[in-house]
């Protein structure tokens, strides 16, 4: 790079940190990708192919040291999955399909559809239980979400069903009260289900830049998360701000979304993702 | 209030009697890491650094003290401005409008998945309402569950009436609205369209399909602040399609830097019209260039 100048090996890492900061990487995780090919090279490594090897590999640890299954319908029932995250990410277009997976499964499910904020919300919602074959449960718009959270599992304990999933309104870290509504709802959840939530999953956007780390941090402070779903990697987006949440907060990822169909749903494979991105 | 990036930077400079190649090197370092955290596009940093490095290495400043003395600029400080000013010089016009007088105007929403457009397009039509004109919303996308409902229930809010034919194409929909609203003398047309990805080719043929058939006045890309090093990626090939007149950068309310403004800006050379802040129908404004630029550098 002209700007800095210097030697080949110089050069060389140059080119590996652009690959990983275009694709989202951020600087702190690059750095720390990095450290082990520096070390590499110092040890006289300067084959391109074996350094790329070796940053693949540290990715590769990254990801395995947090991978972990989802919680299983058949150790808690009913299971319950929160879904949060920022607005816009495929929190709802998500559950549709991770509902349609446990129906397909033999399992039943119910949908509480906690987002009695956004516009139509309950209705967007209300497809994707017909679609999926679960149940519905909504009130109407404006109504407290804690209690349409508590019906949808007082309903799930009351009918034997399988997986209760909690849909709920999009917001930004930054605006306080939402935070804190999403802190009651898990309490709310944890008055009736006394170990659950079972799964609390953060929807990232896969176009998402250097913000999802800071925003999984604050999600996390306001209901523990268990794990992340990363969406539209069907696109041109690489998702590899998630590097910096498994390496940074040790959380698994279980699903990525690659479309808006009901099937577009797959389970995370740590090794494709990065044959992905690098 | 500068952040801890640029005040890494600013700290390089400190006790320098002039700037040379050799101590704004790291100064310029400190620059790139903030901007790559401001998710600003990686070769878009590139040519900010070589233009700020070109402008601290010019002549330096004078400014008035408070004595009425001309004083030069500390160093530090003059690297500062040669930052601000790039910034917001790279930024681009303020003030650019919106141009809605034809008979009906007409603004096409377009954009990835999730980025805000039908809720922009209610802001919007909020805003024209303020100002005396007579918008009709076009509900174009008829894909995403609700989509239509949603729709509806903002056109319903502000008492705009929603366009929507059960089963119609969009760019069907989007003729019959502009025909609908030059008979009932509805005077802005806004069409929200569906997201969908920058590389779907048959979607993307269906925007240049209806623009094509249509002719709006405005083409609005609509760009989430959160997105990363993709804006550019995506940015460009919605105008390479579509011409777009401007972009629209949402959820600012959040803490995300919103580096793509820069990036898009730069490199389709189109203006930042509106900032969305926040979920409600009345949080639009007009593009800054300061507030963002500050923004973005930290
Ligand atoms: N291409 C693509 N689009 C997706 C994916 N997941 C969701 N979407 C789209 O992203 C948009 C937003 O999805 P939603 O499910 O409404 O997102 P949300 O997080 O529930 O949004 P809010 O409730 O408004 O916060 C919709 O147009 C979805 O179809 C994905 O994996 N790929
Ligand atoms: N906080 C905040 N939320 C916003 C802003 N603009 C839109 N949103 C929210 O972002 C989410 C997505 O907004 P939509 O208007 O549905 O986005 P869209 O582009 O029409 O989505 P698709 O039609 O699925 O592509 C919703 O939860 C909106 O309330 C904003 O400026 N600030
Ligand atoms: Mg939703
Ligand atoms: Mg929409």
């Amino acid at each position: 790079d002209q700007l800095f100048g210097g030697s080949i090996d110089d050069d060389m890492l140059e080119e590996l940190e652009e690959v990983l900061l275009v694709s989202d990487v951020g600087v702190t995780t690059t750095e720390r990708i990095l450290t082990p090919v520096r070390e590499a090279m110092r040890n006289g490594n300067v084959d391109p192919a074996s350094l790329r090897h070796v940053m693949k590999t540290t990715m590769s640890e990254m990801l395995m040291e947090v991978d972990a299954p989802m919680a299983s319908p058949d150790d808690h029932k009913p299971l319950v999955l929160l879904v949060v995250g920022v607005n816009g990410s495929g929190k709802t277009t998500s559950i549709g399909k991770i509902a349609a997976r446990y129906v397909r499964d033999g399992k039943s499910v119910i949908l509480g559809a906690a987002d009695t904020y956004r516009a139509a919300a309950a209705d967007q919602l209300a497809v994707w239980a017909e679609r999926a074959g679960a149940t519905l449960v909504r009130h109407k718009e404006g109504a407290d979400p804690g209690a349409v959270v508590y019906e949808a599992l007082e309903k799930g304990i009351h009918t034997g069903a399988d997986v209760v999933i909690i849909d709920t309104a999009g917001r930004l870290q930054t605006v306080r009260p939402l935070m804190e509504q999403l802190s009651k709802i898990n309490r709310v959840i944890r008055k009736l289900v006394p170990d659950g939530p079972h799964e609390t999953l953060l929807v990232v956007d896969g176009t998402m830049g250097q913000n999802a780390l800071s925003q999984a941090r604050s999600f996390h402070e306001a209901t523990p998360l268990t794990g992340v779903v990363v969406t539209k990697l069907d696109g041109t987006a690489k998702g590899g701000m998630v590097l910096a949440i498994s390496s940074d907060m040790a959380k698994p990822i279980k699903f990525i979304g690659i479309g808006e169909q009901i099937d577009d749903l797959r389970p995370f494979d740590p090794q494709a993702f990065l044959d992905a991105l690098v | 209030v500068l952040s801890r990036g640029f005040k890494n930077a600013t700290m390089k400079l400190r006790g320098q009697t002039r700037l040379t190649e050799e101590n704004l090197k790291p100064a310029l370092r400190e620059v790139r890491t903030s901007l790559i955290q401001a998710d600003v596009d990686i070769s878009v940093i590139k040519d900010f650094l070589a233009r700020v490095k070109e402008k601290s290495l010019g002549e330096i400043v004078r400014v008035k003290s408070p004595t009425g003395q001309m004083v030069k600029v500390t160093p530090e400080d003059h690297f500062i401005k040669a930052c601000y000013d790039e910034m917001a010089e790279m930024m681009g016009p303020e003030d650019v409008g919106l141009d809605v007088d034809g008979n009906p105007g007409i603004i096409m929403m377009v954009g990835l998945q999730g980025s805000g457009k039908t809720t922009t397009t209610g802001k919007l039509a909020k805003m024209l309402l303020e100002q005396g004109k007579k918008p009709l919303l076009v509900a174009a996308d008829i894909y995403r569950p609700a989509a239509v409902d949603q729709l509806m229930v903002l056109g319903r809010r502000l008492d705009v009436p929603v366009f929507s034919i059960k089963g119609m194409k969009p760019v069907d929909l989007s003729k019959m609205a502009v025909a609908q609203a030059r008979s009932v003398g509805r005077d802005v047309v806004i069409i929200d369209t569906a997201g969908r990805l920058a590389i779907d080719n048959a979607l993307m043929d269906e925007l240049v399909q209806i623009k094509g058939t249509v002719h709006p006045d405005e083409v609005l890309f609509v760009c989430d602040a959160m997105i990363g090093q993709d804006a550019v990626r995506t940015a460009k090939e919605f105008d390479r399609r579509l011409d777009f007149t401007g972009f629209v950068l949402t959820k600012l309310d959040g803490d995300a830097r919103g580096g793509a403004a820069l990036s898009i800006r730069q490199v389709t050379g189109k203006p930042v019209k509106f900032l969305g802040q926040g979920e409600e129908l009345d949080k639009l404004e007009e593009f800054r260039a300061e507030g963002l630029a500050q923004r973005i550098l930290g």
